[in-house]
């Protein structure tokens, strides 16, 4: 494991800790997006099929046993838990999951490395998870007064991907037999969809200003 | 490793 893999899926363990602690502590989902939650249930889900099947090393495995637990711990919160699913803004929230769920489950049946059920889900998977952000993106977009934390966990798991790339570079270079251009498509298809928000983030940082999203 | 490229990965 390079350094840019571990400072990517650290900054993606930060990027979940931090709205379980948001949502956990001032009891309030107030700006976070249920649909992108629940796709990031679904995109969990569909990749780690493999859990109890292939181990690779205890460090994968209690990662995905994070990411599984946390992703269905939010989307319980928000739908479930008494106070906190009163601050979720519905109304607001609008993108349609098949939107995103339909085109994807078809790229994957279509543009796969095999034609296997697991496979078939695991690449499902990564074109979901290029694509999951935007119903939050839509959201921020709407809302536009952005509190600190979500503009965190946005800021966070952005950056987790940019460090993905970082280590995929590395591996191309490190590794002779590492090419996976559908996990560097969606990688990188994934990674720009956050440079708008970028852009933004930094120059309210830059200016020490609340961070606000143009109509 | 046997693993395929991008399954150790998360």
């Amino acid at each position: 494991m390079n350094i840019f893999r571990l400072a990517g899926d650290m900054t993606h363990l930060f990027s979940v800790l931090v709205l379980l602690l948001k949502i956990h502590t001032i009891k309030s989902c107030a700006g976070i997006s249920l649909k992108t939650q629940e796709l990031y249930a679904l995109v969990f889900t569909t990749r780690y099929l493999d859990i109890f099947t292939d181990f690779i090393s205890l460090y994968n495995t209690v990662m995905k046993l994070i990411f599984l637990g946390s992703s269905f711990s939010i989307v319980w919160y928000i739908r479930r838990h008494k106070i906190v699913r009163r601050s979720y803004d519905k109304d607001q929230d609008t993108f349609r999951h098949y939107f995103l769920v339909i085109p994807c489950l078809v790229l994957a049946v279509f543009i796969n490395h095999k034609f296997t059920f697991k496979e078939v889900m695991w690449t499902f998977s990564l074109y979901l998870e290029a694509v999951a952000i935007l119903p939050q993106l839509v959201l921020l977009q709407r809302t536009r007064n952005i509190d600190n934390l979500t503009g965190q966990y946005v800021f966070l798991l952005g950056a987790y991907r940019a460090l993905y790339i970082l280590n995929w570079i590395y591996r191309h270079f490190t590794e002779p037999h590492y090419v996976h251009w559908i996990t560097w498509i969606a990688g990188v298809v994934q990674t720009l969809l956050y440079a708008d928000f970028f852009y933004y983030y930094f120059q309210s940082w830059k200016n020490n200003e609340k961070l606000q999203l143009p109509a | 490793t046997t693993t395929e490229p991008g399954k150790d990965e998360l």
